[in-house]
């Protein structure tokens, strides 16, 4: 079985024609991860 | 353990009359036209030995394919989708039916003074973690219920930063990354995408409200910029110039993250984040196996196959979950909706496109759930 998350999460302004995401994950592809685990943060300004 | 199954039932159907690879075995241990009565001496042992001999065969084989895996990881080398002739001979087989009978299996009730030892060895097979389970082993009566059992209090810690989002399962993270650009995909593996509206539906509050957004912002922006419109007098009167509240407001993005759970994981779904759920759609499609063999050579494995998605608001705006059922574990149970039935016998041949829908409380605030908080939770069968 399988869960897919979708989900809008904050992302700064453009910079250099670019927009730079506020928004991190703190997981990579691969990684083992367990309920209630961080699996991203973002910073407000 | 799906070529283990198929070679051994290729095995056993051979027919009588055929020698086995055992007779040879023993005919020529035991000397060849020895008569009926030598050659049946040697017939057992020399199945067993043969039966023997295929299981390591097969074993070397998965740990050679299991090496070349962990090689290409190391390696940086990313799985690439690969249909095969295996994957297209799924589509043929009744698996709504295996998975139905399959959970009727597992509900049956095991003998107490089984139960510790079957559960153990299911715990050793699957690399399940018997200390977490919150109640004793003879506590649970079937399979089935030792599959979906709770876990102690204070297993799981939620993680409390409010600027975060909690895995909403124990598994192991296939895909993560953001969508962008049109037709907004996510990528099942390297080399195959499929699009967020075939995996929500498309339906979904999410397409509204981008819609929203960028004719907002165009019907905004149109206002003063634009090109060529305008003479250098007129943009030099427009002053002070008329400020875009859009480009006020922090941006969002879209992002997605797929996460696998194995036979022996934990399967009870829990809330990412504090949120409204808003609306429930079902898809009632097929249920292929989800293991990262399929998922690399099944197209739209995670479109096609049944699954219920809650979709809903989260602060930051927009947030869907899927649960997407499997061959073995196919039943999905809503905690805010008890009465829902996944996993149906289907007289189609075709799963419908349409799903069943329901939106909790129109026009209200939909269902409350907090981040941690259970919703869901995988069934067997």
């Amino acid at each position: 079985s399988t869960v897919v998350l979708v989900f809008q999460a904050p992302v700064s302004e453009m910079r250099n024609g670019q927009a730079i995401s506020n928004f991190e994950f703190s997981v990579r592809n691969g990684d083992k991860v367990k309920v209630g685990e961080a699996i991203g943060r973002w910073h407000k300004s | 353990s799906g070529d283990l199954l198929r070679e051994t039932s290729l095995f056993l159907s051979r027919p009588l009359h055929s020698p086995p690879p055992s007779f040879h075995f023993a005919s020529t241990s035991g000397g060849a036209g020895g008569g009926a009565g030598s050659g049946n001496k040697f017939l057992v042992p020399g199945a067993t030995v043969a039966t023997m001999l295929m299981l390591g065969i097969l074993h070397a084989r998965r740990l050679y394919d299991d090496k070349k895996v962990e090689d290409r990881k190391e390696k940086g080398i990313e799985p690439e989708f690969s249909p095969d002739v295996k994957a297209s001979f799924m589509k043929l087989l009744p698996l709504r039916s295996m998975s139905r009978f399959w959970g009727h299996l597992m509900e049956m009730q095991i003998p107490v003074f089984l139960r510790p030892t079957v559960y153990k060895a299911w715990a050793r097979a699957f690399h399940s973690d018997l200390e977490e389970a919150a109640l004793p082993l003879e506590n649970y009566a079937s399979l089935q219920e030792f599959f979906v059992r709770k876990l102690k209090e204070g297993s799981r810690p939620i993680d409390t930063d409010p600027n975060c989002l909690v895995s909403p399962v124990d598994g192991k993270i296939l895909q993560i990354g953001e969508i962008r650009g049109p037709g907004a995909l996510i990528d099942q593996v390297k080399g195959f995408s499929y699009s967020v509206s075939s995996l929500l539906g498309t339906n979904s509050n999410l397409h509204i409200n981008d819609l929203e957004e960028e004719k907002s912002e165009e019907d905004l922006s149109g206002v003063v910029d634009v090109p060529g419109a305008k003479s250098w007098w007129c943009v030099s009167l427009a002053s002070p110039k008329r400020q875009n509240p859009m480009s006020m407001r922090p941006k969002r993005g879209i992002f997605y993250c797929v996460i696998y759970l194995k036979p022996g994981d934990y399967h009870r779904v829990h809330s990412p984040v504090d949120w409204n759920i808003l609306r429930r759609r079902h898809f009632s499609g097929r249920l292929f196996p989800q293991n990262e063999r399929a998922v690399q050579t099944i197209r739209n494995l995670y479109i096609e196959n049944e699954r219920v998605v809650l979709e809903g608001e989260w602060k930051e705006g927009f947030i869907a979950l899927a649960a997407i059922g499997a061959t073995n574990i196919g039943s999905i149970r809503l905690f805010i909706e008890p009465e829902i039935q996944t996993n149906k016998p289907t007289a189609k041949l075709v799963p419908s496109e349409r799903p069943d829908e329901r939106m909790y409380e129109p026009g209200g605030t939909g269902v409350v759930v907090k981040k941690g908080e259970e919703v869901a939770a995988f069934y067997m069968g």
